[in-house]
């Protein structure tokens, strides 16, 4: 069973767009995929359509199952736990706990899938340490930008840390280049540092900024539903591809 | 003094972007402006070029008074206090302190200004909540898409509980659209419902996507001095008139 983060304390740099769309992708390669939504802002899975009763909330503090809380997506082959704002109290009830790094991973050790794909927030505390030690592989989706350049050191400093204390099977799998505009010199000039930087690190496939990605969230489905032709879809389809395709050099 | 707050836990909505550029547009007002940075990312500081020595850390556990953290900007009549990831480290020190909220207007309050700018990260928890409680006022960006509409009760739930329990002088000064493309329907659509929706609150200037605002960061100065012409920049100078406009109405 592949376990995948998407993280990036950066705001805004697709962690949401890409662990739905990822998602979906792989689950239309008839594979048995869940997705958790480990962001109390819960824009995972309303990017499915699906409402949070029951979620990752329950589920972290012992409320509730897997099984409680796991919905169908209308897309086959994928089932989601929703996350509300509730979930923030899970850090307040169990920050003290020992062990607390673990409860994601313990919560989630009965199951069977053949993926698993976790959204994280825009930070490096307790719910984004919870899903790097549940996880076999983090994808750290970035913009072209100065800021996303900045905060890189601090996501791979953390997932070392997480990597050396709670998971020493965590594997990076790689920076995946989001909302890339070739037109403009800073996205061109970016990408040829972090590539140049990071070398093999960086997906092949980049994701360009496309508006049919922006518009599907508000139709509950995930882009590569709502626009398959379009250049965003496409680009998610090939990172599947390459996701999938990894899976047998493991 | 006003002191205004850009806050919004949606990641990636500008509120760094715009608390940078219209600290910069106020202070060439010729008013006497200081721009904190509450966010452990630090990208208030690097926008302006500031490197953080001791910094919010320092100033919010007490270690250091705001003289010895404010540093003078290369822009006239603009100071910055710097942040940097050990900002993270507050939250845990101060979280069980009587009266956490208050720290940062108690370490501000001696000081004298016309404006204060404050930063903050994508989350509502210490950091953000210390940022309303010290404040006069706050600006929430927010992008022209469906999760930003989603997450928008959230910020103006915890604006609320606030202004109830810690600051009853906090006032919304406004809703303000960033990243705006009108050329696409998504962004025309949403500009009219949330326009419909909030009324007088919407800033009357939006802010257009502009490739410049994005490149000013890797050079160390603020959008409206990288480019002044650019549409970017001109619309942060027009906001920073209805903003100052607005001092008149108090
Ligand atoms: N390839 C793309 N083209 C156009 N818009 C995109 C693309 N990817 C994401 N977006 C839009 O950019 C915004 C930010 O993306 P998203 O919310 O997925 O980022 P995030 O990292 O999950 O944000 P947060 O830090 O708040 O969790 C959203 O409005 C989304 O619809
Ligand atoms: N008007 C604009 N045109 C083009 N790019 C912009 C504009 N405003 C902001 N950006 C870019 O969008 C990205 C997100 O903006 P910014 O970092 O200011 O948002 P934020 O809300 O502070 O993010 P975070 O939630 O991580 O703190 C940055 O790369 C920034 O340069
Ligand atoms: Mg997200
Ligand atoms: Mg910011």
């Amino acid at each position: 069973m592949r376990i995948i983060s998407f993280c990036n304390q950066k705001g805004g740099v697709g962690k949401t767009t890409s662990a739905v769309n990822l998602a979906t992708t792989v689950a239309s390669a008839n594979k048995r995929v869940l997705l958790i939504d480990m962001d109390p802002q819960g824009n995972a899975g309303t990017s499915l359509g699906v409402r949070a009763g029951r979620g990752t909330y329950e589920l972290l503090i012992g409320k509730a199952d897997l099984g409680d809380v796991m919905v169908c997506s209308k897309v086959p082959n994928l089932h989601v736990v929703p996350s509300s704002q509730n979930l923030v109290g899970a850090e307040i009830e169990l920050v003290s706990k020992r062990g607390r790094e673990h409860f994601l991973k313990d919560r989630i050790s009965k199951t069977d899938y053949d993926y698993i794909f976790i959204d994280s927030p825009p930070s490096l505390g307790f719910l984004t340490i919870n899903a790097l030690t549940a996880s076999t592989g983090v994808i750290v989706p970035m913009q072209c930008d100065f800021f996303s350049l900045e905060g890189l050191v601090h996501i791979l400093g953390t997932f070392r840390i997480v990597r050396k204390e709670f998971n020493p099977q965590l594997h990076l799998e790689g920076l995946l280049l989001t909302m890339c505009d070739s037109r403009t010199r800073l996205g061109l000039y970016m990408e040829k540092e972090i590539r140049q930087h990071f070398g093999e690190k960086v997906f092949n496939t980049t994701i360009p900024r496309n508006i049919k990605i922006a518009e599907a969230p508000s139709h509950g489905v995930p882009g590569v539903v709502f626009d398959v032709r379009s250049p965003g879809a496409q680009a998610y389809i090939a990172l599947g591809k390459e996701v999938i395709s990894y899976e047998k050099k493991l």
